[in-house]
C-alpha cells in the first residue's frame, strides 16, 4: 500500500511543483517505485519537467530515474455540482490504483481551490506545504495583528486542510501528517523572516502542523528545468565542473528535507 | 474614460498583487481616482492589503491614498456553460462601470484560468504581466529547446492573451498594449538571468508584448503587508530612520516601472 504525499499550498507560486519534482527524484534515486500525478492541468509544470527529462534522457542515451505519470480525466456532466462530484470521486479512485501499484504516490495540487484538490488532500499520507517567507503567503494560513504580532483567524487554506483532515478520518485513514516548509529562503532580511518563523511557531500548535527545514532562493533549484534535470542527478564523475558551494549546500538542504518529512518507504 | 489596467499572468505567485498593490498605490498618490477590482475570491491578497491599510489609518488616524473597491458578484446558474457566461458578462459590465467613474481601473487577475480573468484581458487598455526569472514562469509563454535556447510554440497563457486580443479587436477596442516585467530579480544567477532576457527578447517580437523595467528581489517590497503600506507611503518627516541604499533602489524601480507602462492619465 503506497504512502500518499500531496503537494500543497492554494497560495500560487509557493513552490509546489518545484518540491513535487525533486521529491519525486530523490524517492526515485532511493529505487522507490514512485506514482505521479499533476493536478494543474494547464500549467502542466510538474509533467512538463519530467517530458524534458524524457527527452533528455533520449537525446542523452541515458536512464534518468522517474516517476510513472497518470493522469485524471476531465469531468463531463453539465450541471456544476454533478462535474464537481463526477472530479472528486475520479481523483479518489485513480489515487487508490496509485496507491495499490506504486510504493510512493506524489501528487502536485494546484494553486486554485479546486474539487480534485480537495479529494487528494483528503486521501493524503503526508501533505507538505511550501511557504515563501512572506506574510503575503501567510495570510492564506491565518490572519495576524500588525502591531502583537499574534496570530488570528485561521484562513482559506487552513479551512481546506481541516475538512481534509475530517474527510480523512471519516474514511478510518490514518491522521494526515502536515509538515509545512519554508522556500525561497534569502540569507538576508534577518527581521522578516524572524517574524515569519515566529508567526509559523506560533500557528503550527493551533492548527497543527510541523515546520520542517526549508529550501534557500537557489538558481539551482531552477536552471535546469528546460533539460528535466535536477542536482540530485547532477554525480561527480559527469558533472564535477558544475559542483560549487552553492550545490554542496543545496544537496544538504534537500536531504535534511526529505529526512524531516521521515516517509515509511524510506524507511524513517 | 478610464483607462483599463490588468495585472495578469496564469503562473502562480508570479507578483501580480504585489505589483497592483504598487501600481494602485502609485496612481492614487498622483491624485489620480483609481477603481479596483481583485478577481481572486479566495485569497483575496490585493483586497486584504487595503484592509490592512484601512485600518492602520484608522489606527494611526491618517489618510492613505487608496483607490475604490468594487466587488464582482457570483454566479448563480446552475449549469457550467450558463455559469460562465454569466460570470463573463458580469465581468465585463462592472468593469465598464468602473471606467466611467475613475481616471484608473485596475484589475489584480487570479493565478489560474477564469471566465472572469478572460474577460477582463479583454477589456485591458494596458496588461501587465509580471514574470519570476525562472524558465518555469516561462514555459507558460512558450517552449523553449534546451540546447538551442531557440524559443518555439506558444504556450497556455500566450494563447489566452491571443484570444483577448481578438475580442477587444472585435469590440473596435484600441489594441491592448501587452508589457512584461521582470520580477523578484536577483544580483546573482548572471548566467539564467541572461538567458530568460534571450528569451524573453526573442518571443516579445514574435507574440506581440514589450518588456518593461522589473522589480528585484526586496524585502520592503513585501514585508509591510500586515500594516497595507508601501515604500511609497515612507516619506522623509515620518521614517527617515528606515531609509536605506535599498529602498532609494525600490523607488527608483517603481518609478522606472511606472514610466514604462506610458499610462495616459499619467500624461507619458
Ligand atoms: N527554492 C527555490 N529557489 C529558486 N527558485 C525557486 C525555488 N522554489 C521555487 N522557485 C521558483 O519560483 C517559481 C514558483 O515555483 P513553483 O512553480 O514550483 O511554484 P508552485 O507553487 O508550483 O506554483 P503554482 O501555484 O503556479 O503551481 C518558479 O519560477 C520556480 O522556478
Ligand atoms: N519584488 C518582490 N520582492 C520580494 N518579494 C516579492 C516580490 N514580488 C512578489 N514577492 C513575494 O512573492 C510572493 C508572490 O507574490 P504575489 O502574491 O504578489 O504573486 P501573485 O502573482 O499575485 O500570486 P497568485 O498567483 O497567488 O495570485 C509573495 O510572498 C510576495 O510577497
Ligand atoms: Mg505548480
Ligand atoms: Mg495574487
Amino acid at each position: 500500500m503506497g504512502h500518499v504525499i500531496v503537494v500543497g499550498n492554494e497560495k500560487g507560486g509557493a513552490g509546489k511543483s518545484t518540491l513535487s519534482v525533486h521529491i519525486a527524484v530523490a524517492c526515485a534515486i532511493s529505487g522507490l517505485k514512485v506514482a505521479a500525478l499533476d493536478l494543474d492541468r494547464r500549467q502542466r509544470t510538474f509533467e512538463r519537467y519530467f517530458e524534458n527529462r524524457a527527452r533528455w534522457s533520449a537525446t542523452h542515451e541515458t536512464e534518468l530515474p522517474t516517476p510513472d505519470f497518470f493522469y485524471l480525466s476531465k469531468a463531463t456532466a453539465e450541471r456544476r455540482v454533478d462535474a464537481e462530484a463526477e472530479e472528486t470521486e475520479a481523483t479518489r479512485t485513480l489515487i487508490a490504483a496509485m496507491r495499490d501499484s506504486h510504493d510512493i504516490v506524489l501528487v502536485d495540487a494546484p494553486g486554485a481551490d479546486t474539487p480534485a484538490s480537495r479529494a487528494a488532500h483528503a486521501c493524503a499520507d503526508t501533505l507538505v506545504s511550501p511557504l515563501n517567507d512572506s506574510f503575503i503567503d501567510f495570510d492564506l494560513l491565518a490572519e495576524i495583528d500588525p502591531v502583537t504580532g499574534e496570530v488570528g483567524k485561521p484562513s482559506v487554506y487552513a479551512e481546506m486542510v481541516w475538512e481534509a483532515r475530517k474527510q480523512k478520518a471519516a474514511s478510518r485513514g490514518k491522521p494526515i501528517d502536515w509538515v509545512l516548509m519554508r522556500n525561497r529562503l534569502s540569507p538576508l532580511d534577518a527581521k522578516n523572516k524572524r517574524r515569519v518563523g515566529d508567526a509559523l511557531s506560533a500557528l503550527a500548535q493551533r492548527i497543527g502542523f510541523r515546520v520542517a527545514p526549508g529550501l534557500s532562493e537557489r538558481v539551482i533549484y531552477r536552471e535546469m528545468f528546460t533539460a528535466g534535470l535536477t542536482l540530485l542527478d547532477l554525480t561527480d564523475e559527469g558533472a564535477a565542473a558544475t559542483f560549487t558551494l552553492s550545490h554542496v549546500a543545496a544537496r544538504q538542504e534537500l536531504r535534511d528535507l526529505i529526512l524531516a518529512l521521515k516517509l515509511p518507504p524510506l524507511g524513517e
